[in-house]
């Protein structure tokens, strides 16, 4: 575990804790895509089944569980609870996320490290989680005005991938046979699926101004 | 460790 690891892990942390706070805090999903959110259920609850095969640390045990609760925790509370689903606008969060689903499965049937259940449902995991946040973004995109909360939110979320990308540098400097294609090119991908975002996140947050993304 | 063993990241 280097410092960019666990600076990743951190800040994914972090972006959990800040969507949960908005969600509790205003009782309002406004902003927030249901459809990412779900896709996240997915690629955790899909990427940990080692849960049950394999054991790393109590570290990676007890994070697994928070990222499995957290995100199970978000859906629930959009799709449930009361006054949080009434804010949510399904007119604006209409990306067919279940052709990512579609497709990400059958790129992870062809592109796996071995033929076999937990590697092909890792495999299938990393490649949806490249592109779980698209549904998020094009929702903002399409709303122009992005409050404060859901703005970090995403921040956090590329910072997260931006440090594991530092996390992999250090590794395959440091560790001589670190050779892990299919979590590191996905992941670049990932990374950059955020350069938009984060431009203009910038340019707010130096203008002292109300993060705004051109339509 | 071969490659694939170690998933001992996030």
């Amino acid at each position: 575990m280097n410092i960019f690891r666990l600076a990743g892990d951190m800040t994914h942390l972090l972006s959990i804790l800040v969507l949960l706070l908005k969600i509790y805090a205003t009782k309002s999903c406004s902003g927030v895509s249901r459809k990412t959110q779900e896709l996240y259920a997915i690629v955790f609850l899909a990427r940990y089944l080692d849960l049950f095969t394999d054991f790393i640390s109590v570290y990676n045990t007890f994070m697994k569980i928070v990222f499995i609760a957290s995100s199970l925790a978000i859906v629930w509370c959009i799709r449930v609870h009361p006054m949080v689903k009434r804010s949510y606008d399904k007119d604006l969060d209409t990306f067919r996320h279940y052709l990512l689903v579609a497709a990400s499965f059958l790129l992870a049937l062809f592109l796996h490290e071995k033929f076999t259940f937990l590697e092909i449902f890792w495999a299938f995991s990393i490649y949806l989680e490249a592109v779980a946040i698209l549904p998020q973004l094009v929702l903002l995109q399409r709303s122009g005005n992005v409050d404060n909360l859901t703005g970090q939110y995403v921040f956090f979320l590329g910072a997260y991938r931006g440090l594991y990308i530092l996390n992999w540098i250090y590794r395959y400097l440091t560790e001589p046979r670190f050779t892990r294609w299919i979590a590191c090119v996905s992941g670049v991908v990932q990374t950059a699926l955020y350069a938009d975002f984060f431009y203009y996140y910038f340019i707010s947050w130096k203008n002292n101004s109300k993060l705004k993304l051109p339509a | 460790s071969s490659i694939t063993d170690a998933k001992d990241e996030l």
